[in-house]
């Protein structure tokens, strides 16, 4: 007679390889196959479908915690957005993506090359301005990135923006002088509007292992983030890497990336996402 | 820097005079959190560890037949290590960052991957990497999609004082065979085809590249791959593997401090051996493979 308040070891080992394989971290897994263990009836020990659905809700309820779209409520000042995260996970695709959609609903938004470091950078945000019909402020080549933010800031207050969009280079979180210079664009913004940046957008690529939870924590440290949009979520990749961020930051999640087209934006959803997980 | 599963594996066997089955399942089990949390693959990490286990138990036993009560030179904590880094080592391969090149007249190499993993930075360091050796390449702008790609590989090459080949009015298939052409014309003998970023799911941008390879033949078909990629690793190498023949991976942003255990996961699953590493966005910061280096890094 075996006492049923253990999932059996098959079980075990197979939730855990959907849940590893999805991203999820190999002790983030762990974490939740104990939460299971303690949440399930004695019945339910030998039922499958009992043991998945009580899985799924108990990360659905972590996920629906930081679901939190970026209400873009505006006042008598431009509300500023600064967009950082490492290299290529997509934050110029994504900054046009929330311009389109904001010029869309009516408003008014300016786009500020921020990335003044890598090559067609600049060029790359103002081909995208070109198709949404939005301006992009920038400044010379190897200008300082700050000072390019800082002049933006003056030119959207001049005209009545209502939101402003700063893309930033990217940069591994590991580079101190890279961090240092965000930390330094983020007192920049505030010297201009006190209030600024008024959300700090982290950008991750949903393909990204366990590396992504050392992305999310050192670029807290650096400027406090206040959203996380996860990109490429149209690819194979479940994602799984937001569910340790989740667990161990509770940062809000704002959008995730589902293409490289302008309309390819959607408001996070724990529920659509935790069906994906498992699909 | 020791990741905390090794470390706590060596804590464990610190104390102890032999390994022995009991303390190894022990020890696995350590072994096998560090590899997951380096990214390494599932399945991978399931036949690494079978394959040390097996190695360590027959040690073990030889161990017994040999010094019976004798006090062993190696403590068993340094030799477990010992295996597993040897092992991971002998997976990796053998050091292997040469490229192909035909006699004449131009030699081809295609860099592929997904969406913003480094492949245009990388060709351009190809570029630089080629030129001094001694050949003359040609940068090929094939990515047409995404907003100011020419200009990027155009600004590139400019700073290598390599040409950089485009053509606004064709297809990626028709702009590298094309670039061939123009290769000969101006007296490049490496073609380097930067393509778009694309996702395996993606049947009509998988083609493409397939119509690219058919029409081109080129010598060099490498995997661009991020480092921080995750447990989707292997299943991306596979893809753009059956639909094109890789002759090598690039793992890049190994600079920061992603483990990288997708490079050992992609070599183990697909045996296509990792050719060079990306360790930074300048152009002169492309490396060759070194399994050693590699490994310490993947076991932490
Ligand atoms: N499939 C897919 N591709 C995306 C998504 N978001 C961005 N991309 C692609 O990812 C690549 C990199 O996007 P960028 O916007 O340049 O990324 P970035 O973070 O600004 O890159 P750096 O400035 O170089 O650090 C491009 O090819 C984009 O089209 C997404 O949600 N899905
Ligand atoms: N730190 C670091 N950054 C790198 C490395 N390789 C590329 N990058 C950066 O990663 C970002 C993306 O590089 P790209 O060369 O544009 O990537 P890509 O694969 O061509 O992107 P798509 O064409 O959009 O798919 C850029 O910011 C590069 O500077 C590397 O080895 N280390
Ligand atoms: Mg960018
Ligand atoms: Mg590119």
């Amino acid at each position: 007679f075996r006492s049923r308040r253990e999932l059996d070891e098959g079980m075990t080992a197979s939730l855990e390889q959907i849940l590893v394989t999805a991203d999820i971290g190999v002790k983030t897994a762990y974490q939740l196959l104990e939460k299971l263990t303690a949440s399930l009836k004695r019945k339910e020990f030998d039922d499958p479908d009992a043991i998945m659905m009580r899985l799924r809700s108990l990360i659905e309820e972590m996920l629906v915690e930081v679901e939190s779209p970026l209400r873009l409520s505006f006042g008598p000042e431009p509300l500023v957005v600064m967009v950082v995260g490492v290299n290529g996970s997509g934050k110029t695709t994504t900054i046009a993506k929330i311009a389109a959609r904001h010029k869309a609903a009516g408003g008014k938004v300016l786009m500020v090359a921020g990335d003044t470091f890598r090559a067609a950078a600049v060029e790359q945000l103002e081909v995208w301005g070109g198709r949404i019909g939005c301006p992009v402020a920038r400044g010379k080549e190897g200008a300082d990135p700050s000072a390019v933010a800082f002049d933006a800031l003056g030119r959207a207050l001049d005209e009545g923006t209502d939101l402003v969009l700063v893309d930033t280079a990217g940069r591994l979180h590991t580079r101190v002088p890279l961090m240092e210079q965000l930390k330094k664009m983020r007192r920049t913004l505030a010297k201009k509007i006190p209030a600024a940046p008024h959300e700090t957008l982290l950008v991750i690529d949903a393909s990204n292992g366990q590396n992504a939870i050392l992305q999310a924590k050192q670029f807290n440290e650096a400027v406090p983030v206040t959203g996380i949009a996860l990109t490429k979520l149209d690819g194979t990749s479940k994602g799984g890497c937001l569910v340790g961020i989740s667990n161990e930051l509770g940062i809000p999640v704002r959008y995730i990336g589902i293409g490289e087209k302008m309309h390819d934006l959607r408001d996070f959803n724990a529920r659509d996402f935790t069906a994906a997980l498992f699909a | 820097i020791l990741t905390k599963g090794f470390r706590d594996a060596r804590q464990y066997l610190q104390g102890m005079r032999t390994l022995t089955e009991e303390n190894l399942s022990e020890v696995l089990q350590m072994i096998r959190v560090s590899l997951l949390e380096a990214d390494v693959e599932f399945q991978v990490t399931r036949s690494f560890l079978d394959r040390v286990k097996e190695k360590a138990l027959g040690e073990i036993v030889l161990t017994r037949v040999k010094h019976k009560d004798k006090k062993l030179k190696v403590s068993p904590s340094d030799h477990f290590t010992k295996l597993c880094h040897d092992e991971l080592v002998q997976l990796m391969g053998a050091a292997d960052s040469q490229l192909s090149f035909r006699a004449k007249p131009v030699s081809a190499v295609m860099v592929v991957g997904l969406q913003g993993s480094g492949k245009t930075t990388t060709a351009a360091k190809l570029a630089r990497y080629i030129q001094k050796q001694g050949k003359r390449p040609i940068l090929v702008a094939a990515d047409i999609y995404r907003p100011a790609a020419v200009e990027q590989l155009r600004k590139l090459g400019s700073d290598l004082q390599v040409p950089v080949f485009s053509d606004g009015g064709e297809d990626p298939p028709s702009i590298c065979t094309k670039s061939i052409r123009t290769a000969v014309e101006v007296g490049c003998d490496v073609a380097i085809f930067d393509t778009a970023g694309r996702l395996t799911i993606d049947d009509v941008l998988m083609e493409e590249l397939r119509r690219i390879q058919e029409l081109t033949s080129p010598e060099n078909v490498l995997l661009v791959c991020d480092a921080m990629i995750g447990q989707e690793s292997v299943n991306i190498a596979k893809a753009f593997n059956e639909r094109i023949q890789l002759t090598g991976f690039i793992m890049t942003k190994l600079d920061g401090d992603a483990r990288g255990g997708a490079a050992l996961s992609i070599k183990e699953a697909t045996g296509i051996p990792i050719k060079f590493v990306g360790m930074g966005e300048s152009l002169d910061r492309l490396e060759e493979f070194r399994p050693e280096g590699l490994a310490s890094r993947i076991l932490g």
